[in-house]
């Protein structure tokens, strides 16, 4: 359900990487999720495309189709206008960042079409 | 203080859930 959205991106969230080490969810670059992936035997990274995004059913929703992985598989998602995605070599990307950044005090770019955002599928799924 | 682990950040989208 897209109603809640979870604590860890409250600004100052402490966020383990896959190495053990801590930093803060406002402070994560990519190379974080890649290195952390490149560790992790279970997950692995994928590129997940932004091909449309349309008004969601639910009040304050939006509806995203990605393009995800090699393969360009087909997949939506509704979530919350401020529900943040991370954008490879951009960061915190959402469809209504002043919102996002007024609930999490998270700086937040604007999420448009095309955009890449780092997603994760489990290893050996496909 | 809570901790996170970083692949909760991050959403599965795997292709399953298309359609």
């Amino acid at each position: 359900s897209p109603v809640v959205l979870p604590p860890f991106f409250m600004r100052g969230s402490i966020i383990q990487l896959a190495d053990g080490e801590l930093k803060r969810v406002e402070d994560l670059k990519t190379e974080d999720f890649i290195q952390s992936a490149e560790i992790s035997s279970e997950l692995k990274i994928d590129s997940s495309t932004v091909e449309r995004i349309d008004s969601g059913q639910s009040p304050n929703a939006v509806l995203i189709q990605f393009s995800v992985g090699e393969l360009k598989a087909q997949v939506c998602v509704e979530v919350l206008v401020e529900y943040p995605f991370f954008v490879f070599g951009q960061g915190w990307s959402s469809c209504c960042p002043d919102r996002t950044t007024q609930l999490f005090e998270l700086s937040c770019a604007k999420l448009c079409v095309g955009d890449v955002c780092v997603s994760l599928t489990l290893r050996g799924l496909r | 203080v809570p901790v996170f682990p970083w692949h909760s950040l991050v959403p599965f989208l795997e292709p399953s859930q298309s359609g």
